[in-house]
């Protein structure tokens, strides 16, 4: 047994959902936060059977897509309020980290 | 060191922490959402002693109880608005849904 | 690759971002409960290469510390309303709890 634990955007979230559903997986989201971003993103927990772990991954590669965005960097220097110019950073957001986890023991109590 | 992971209904929450409070559990819940019922439950993060596992299992399994809920499934076809009548379907919900991760290290800073 | 799993508590996620984005390290942040405070924490989810894993624990223990915390316990005994009066209990809240766990296969989908 595998827990594949993959952190989506959040536009992606529904798509990938039905995609799961329909490929009859069984999971669990948490509401997440990216560090670096500090925007809302989600993260799925999807146990399965190991046989199954790449299935999951092809799964989410077709239901979640990288996106480009833009984050404004202010420069270091000490200027007066007002004065600083943000420069627009392009940062490439992926379809989704997938970590892949050994199971010791699975139950359904 | 073992960390036990385990999906339970939100019903059971109240009852489940204080069981496992009261057996000198220390543990740490997230909010989470049931990927098919697309409804609150809640994760449990529970750090133990490899010989303590089975303890938690037996903690959870007396606090948590499976339940029947019904979804309402919308027949594929395409029918005129306000003419397509759902077909209730009966699922059971497990008690808790729980996976033991072994960890390789752990510490208190 | 292992994922390192901190729960620190909510006065130190300023300081902990800042310092592990700092350092290069990519994270995504959960916002969770302590089991026996019943207080919002933080639990953050750092996927590391297995040499950096020493870096990140040093990072969370200069960016996160323990703290005193008092709960009021109140006595088992029935006494009629409004009489009984709680003891306070000193709890020492460590910087961050954490568990490294090994991941089989990480991917950037
Ligand atoms: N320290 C850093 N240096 C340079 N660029 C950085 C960086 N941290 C993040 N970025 C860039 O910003 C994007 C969004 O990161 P964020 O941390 O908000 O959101 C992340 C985070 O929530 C999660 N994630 C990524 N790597 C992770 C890891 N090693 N451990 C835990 N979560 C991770 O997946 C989301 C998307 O990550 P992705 O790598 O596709 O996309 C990242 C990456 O392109
Ligand atoms: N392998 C796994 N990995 C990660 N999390 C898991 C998991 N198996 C279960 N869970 C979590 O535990 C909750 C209860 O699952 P259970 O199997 O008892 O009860 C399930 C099951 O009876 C049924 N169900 C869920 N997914 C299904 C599917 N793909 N096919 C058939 N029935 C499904 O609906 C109930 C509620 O499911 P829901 O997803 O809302 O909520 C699930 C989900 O949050
Ligand atoms: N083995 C484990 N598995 C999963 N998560 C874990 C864990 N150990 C600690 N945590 C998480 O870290 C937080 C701080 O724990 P700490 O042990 O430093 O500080 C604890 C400890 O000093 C005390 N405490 C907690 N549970 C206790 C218990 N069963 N018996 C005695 N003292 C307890 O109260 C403080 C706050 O605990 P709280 O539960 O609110 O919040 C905990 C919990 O969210």
């Amino acid at each position: 047994m595998k827990l594949v634990i993959a952190v989506i955007q959040d536009k992606d979230r529904r798509r990938a959902t039905d995609a799961l559903l329909e490929k009859g997986f069984k999971f669990t989201n948490v509401a997440s936060t990216g560090g670096f971003l500090r925007e809302g993103n989600v993260t799925f927990f999807v146990g399965v059977e190991d046989d199954q772990v790449d299935k999951v991954m092809e799964v989410l590669s077709a239901s979640c897509k990288a996106r480009e965005q833009f984050v404004n960097v202010f420069p270091p220097t000490i200027e007066p309020i007002g004065t600083c110019i943000p420069s627009p950073v392009r940062v490439m957001v992926g379809g989704a980290t997938v970590f892949v986890i050994s199971v010791d023991k699975y139950a359904r109590i």
